[in-house]
């Protein structure tokens, strides 16, 4: 079964592509912003100490911003799954390029990832998609990274984020936050991956998305497939956009409530 | 719901349930 149709989003792929004035924050990799595939897209930059474009095309951050972006915002001719086109992605790299080797999900700390949620709470973003885990978590970094959830839950920002994937049970600074939805990785058979982490809290106020053998756009214009939680999290995000878009006058309470029911 | 795997993401079902809220 395709992936779009697996989570039931094809009819609304069909009904819009999404509308510009829903803004997505992107909290990942820097993207391939001049990708064929990605140039008719709504990009819009908030860079961070980072550009928002790659600079080396082959490094894991961009690969893995750019299939990310893809997933969400492509060319709907594209092969990538390009569930939202149409509304606008505001990137906010917090990955370097310089991380060597190939990390499965890219890591950021609670400091570096409160201040990136700050930043597209700024710039209007209506759900943010964080396809990312932690690293270095102390206390008082937590209890920041907590105000920044509370932050987006007063603003009615939503917040779709990585299960994680270490095959655990539980959950973490991220996912126990109550405001936001945690996203576990599924076949196409909507089964779990053997590596998403599953837990209570997961199971009760998460979702489960497609996260195996998804393809999607590489940075140097070639194919990717991929799979994990972080790739499950975009079709979450995409469909709260496509929402949004159809019912502008929806709270963010209904429309996580909708999704939830 | 009481399990450790959440529901699958369905869209259409949230599509119809916000069509019905805002008309």
């Amino acid at each position: 079964m395709h992936p779009t149709e697996l989570v039931k989003l094809t009819r609304l792929m069909q009904r819009t592509q999404g509308s510009s004035d829903i803004r997505i924050g992107l909290i990942d990799g820097p993207v391939a912003t001049s990708h064929t595939d990605l140039t008719n897209g709504h990009l819009q930059e908030i860079s961070g100490n980072n550009g928002a474009s790659c600079t080396r095309n082959n490094s894991n951050a961009c690969l893995h911003g750019t299939f990310i972006a893809g997933v969400l915002a492509a060319r709907r001719t594209s092969p990538a799954p390009a569930i939202c086109p149409d509304c606008t992605l505001l990137i906010r790299p917090i990955f370097s390029e310089s991380t060597s080797g190939r990390e499965h999900m890219p890591s950021a700390t609670p400091q570096e990832l409160a201040g990136a949620i700050f930043d597209c709470i700024n710039a209007g973003a209506r759900v943010i998609n964080l396809s990312l885990a932690l690293a270095q978590p102390s206390t008082r970094e937590e209890k920041l990274l907590d105000e920044a959830f509370n932050r987006a839950l007063s603003r009615g920002v939503l917040i779709a984020a990585a299960a994680g994937n270490q095959g655990m049970l539980g959950s973490s600074v991220i996912t126990r936050h109550p405001w936001v939805i945690p996203v576990v990785a599924c076949d196409l058979r909507g089964y779990p991956i053997n590596e998403s982490n599953l837990g209570s809290t997961i199971g009760t106020r998460g979702l489960s998305a497609p996260g195996d053998n998804i393809t999607g756009l590489g940075a140097e214009g070639q194919i990717l497939t991929m799979g994990g939680t972080s790739v499950a999290v975009p079709f979450v995000t995409g469909a709260i956009a496509l929402l949004w878009s159809q019912f502008p006058d929806a709270t963010a309470a209904q429309i996580k409530l909708a999704l939830m029911s | 719901r009481g399990s450790v795997v959440p529901p699958l993401l369905d869209a259409e079902s949230a599509w119809q349930i916000l069509s019905t809220v805002n008309t």
